[in-house]
């Protein structure tokens, strides 16, 4: 583990009472080393250790710890900094319905949280709506529809118009139905496809949606900064959203995003059932992302 | 940039690294490419650029790079992670097969996902080939071996069997993919192709992926997909170098002709832009 490798790296060093800046040095080093293999992006873990290289030099070293412990305490701290706080609330819009709109990469688990959070929403007693507008992936509208007679949540289609006006017939169907919550589901896309992220931000007009969420892959390589400065140019993000959770990526897609969007991370995916979606925990996640 | 004629120093070497480690190719994979490239002493960047490029196709595999057709029907078998692109690959290899006369026949073993059936239906009727379904929730392994018998009893040289996406580290899912392959190399005496697809915009867990889904169930091909974004999918080297597996072909968009054969030359060029 990292503190074990810090560990070896500090015992060759005179670290005494406070951290050099010889020792804090040596010791990036590894912690650099831990933080690419949890795929944070290069450019991003060049300003953390900046950073934390200003906190750590000349820190004095708690009585309890080792200067490697101290090291790592530090690095963290800055982590947990990052990635945000917890409990990060949906938006409450003066009238409903509340509006979510969801979008990101191909493949993110766009479908499966959309369906996700109006299961989650609906057992805290909302009356959720789900809405099928992506009109492009094969089977994409029956693969929503399926979840939502899964769930009990009316799905919302129309394969006879583009997605903003499917946005608009949409609202105006939940309206009319007091459904209190309007979670838009979007065909998976390329930040840098200029057609789909102009169709997004038509979607994102026609839908004037309180929350706009990102869904990230938690094993997102180096490319999330650019992804999620992509959503964020087109589309005002409002929060993030962690999928894949399960798995054993370290998740440094998570600082990554963080670090360029500024958002918070609302929820995580943990799963492929319909319940498997938690809050989001920065310490754990930084545990995690430090290996 | 790699080719600026300034003096090859300590920031030269350094940032020729982050570019590597900026396209996914990993922190150690990365020092270890660059001190060889270093260790030539090339005379200037473009020297160096390209002493850089022998380095990263000398990482790669030498295995073949072609699609590994064995047996009447020949098996294709379809693995990964969630969310890859295995189903829409699929798709795009059976209009290839058909393109060159093969008789495809489709295997819609995912029995879990929501309308995963649904999907590879859309595709199966547009591409113009067969697929075989089960009930939701049924036996993976079941529709494998039906689509297998139905393929050699009515001349199809071709089985394509997709599967549903699973993260390598539920050891039930990658029992249960386990006992596919089992099945399927039962029937058919061997798998010719086990088609690994990983996703471009993955980072280092690709890695761990390769590894497990080869432990599980042998993989003999990666397909990587999605690489008409910006990922560079660097990750490709470390792969084929540590387990010797080869990348066949990478997906460059959704449609059904968005499949093109892996050339490492021109994998290690788009690397280095
Ligand atoms: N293990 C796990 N799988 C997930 C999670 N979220 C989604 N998935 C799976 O990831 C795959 C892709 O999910 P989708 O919901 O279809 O993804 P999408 O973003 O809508 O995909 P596109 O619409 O094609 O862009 C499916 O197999 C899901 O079951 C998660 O948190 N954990
Ligand atoms: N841009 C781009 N998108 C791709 C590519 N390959 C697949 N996709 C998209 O990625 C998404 C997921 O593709 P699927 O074929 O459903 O992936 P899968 O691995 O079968 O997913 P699961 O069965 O849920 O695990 C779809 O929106 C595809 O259109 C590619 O090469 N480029
Ligand atoms: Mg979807
Ligand atoms: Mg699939």
């Amino acid at each position: 583990a990292l503190s074990d490798q810090l560990n070896d790296t500090f015992a060759r060093l005179r670290s005494k009472g406070r951290l050099s800046e010889t020792d804090v040095d040596a010791a990036l080093r590894e912690v650099r080393i831990a933080l690419l293999e949890a795929d944070v992006n290069v450019s991003v873990v060049k300003s953390m250790l900046a950073r934390v290289k200003e906190r750590a030099v000349g820190a004095e070293v708690m009585k309890s710890l080792t200067p490697a412990q101290q090291l790592i305490k530090i690095v963290h701290e800055e982590l947990i900094v990052t990635l945000g706080e917890d409990e990060a609330p949906l938006a409450r819009p003066a009238a409903p319905p509340l509006v979510i709109l969801i979008a990101g990469l191909q493949g993110s688990g766009k479908t499966t949280t959309a369906a996700k959070l109006a299961r989650h929403l609906k057992s805290k007693g909302r009356r959720p709506m789900l809405v099928a507008a992506d009109l492009q992936r094969p089977a994409a509208i029956d693969q929503l529809e399926k979840l939502g007679v899964r769930i009990g949540v009316p799905v919302y289609t129309d394969r006879g118009v583009k997605a903003p006006k499917l946005v608009k017939g949409a609202l105006k169907a939940a309206r009319s139905d007091s459904l209190n919550v309007v979670i838009i589901d979007t065909a998976g896309r390329l930040q840098i496809d200029e057609d789909l992220m102009k169709e997004l931000a038509a979607v994102h007009k026609a839908a004037d949606p309180d929350e706009v969420l990102l869904v990230l892959d938690a094993m997102t390589g180096q490319e999330a900064v650019n992804v999620a400065n992509g959503f964020l140019d087109y589309i005002d993000l409002t929060g993030l959203i962690l999928t894949k959770l399960d798995g054993d990526a370290r998740g440094g897609a998570a600082i990554s995003a963080r670090e360029v969007t500024g958002r918070p991370i609302k929820f995580v995916g943990v799963g492929e059932g319909i319940d498997d979606l938690d809050a989001f925990y920065p310490e754990r996640m930084a545990s995690r992302i430090l290996g | 940039s790699l080719m600026g004629s300034g003096r090859l120093d300590d920031s030269f070497w350094d940032d020729l690294e982050e570019t590597l480690i900026a396209a996914d190719v990993g922190v150690t994979t990365a020092a270890a490419v660059t001190e060889e490239t270093r260790s030539r002493r090339p005379q200037d960047g473009a020297a160096a650029r390209a002493a850089l490029e022998v380095a990263l196709v000398g990482a790669m595999s030498d295995e073949d790079r072609s699609l590994r057709l064995i047996g009447n029907p020949a098996v294709v078998l379809v693995v990964g992670v969630n969310g890859t692109g295995k189903t829409t690959s699929i798709a795009k290899l059976a209009a290839r097969m058909r393109a060159d006369q093969r008789r495809v026949i489709l295997a819609a073993a995912d029995t879990f996902r929501a309308a995963a059936d649904d999907q590879l239906r859309v595709w199966a009727d547009r591409v113009g080939v067969e697929v075989v379904t089960g009930e939701s929730g049924s036996d993976p392994a079941a529709v494998a071996y039906e689509t297998y018998q139905r393929a050699a009893a009515e001349g199809y040289d071709t089985v394509i069997v997709d599967t549903a996406g699973r993260l390598q580290s539920k050891s039930n899912l990658m029992d249960e993919l386990g006992k596919v392959a089992r099945v399927l190399r039962r029937e058919a005496g061997e798998i010719g192709e086990v088609l690994l697809v990983l996703d471009g915009t993955t980072g280092q867990n690709s890695i761990g992926q390769a590894r497990s889904f080869a432990e599980a169930v042998g993989v003999t091909g990666i397909v990587m997909t999605k690489l008409d974004g910006t990922a560079r999918g660097g990750i490709a080297v470390a792969v084929e170098h540590d387990l010797g597996i080869p990348v066949k072909f990478i997906g460059v968009g959704e449609g059904v002709d968005d499949l093109i054969p892996f050339d490492p030359t021109e994998f290690v060029e788009a690397l280095l832009e």
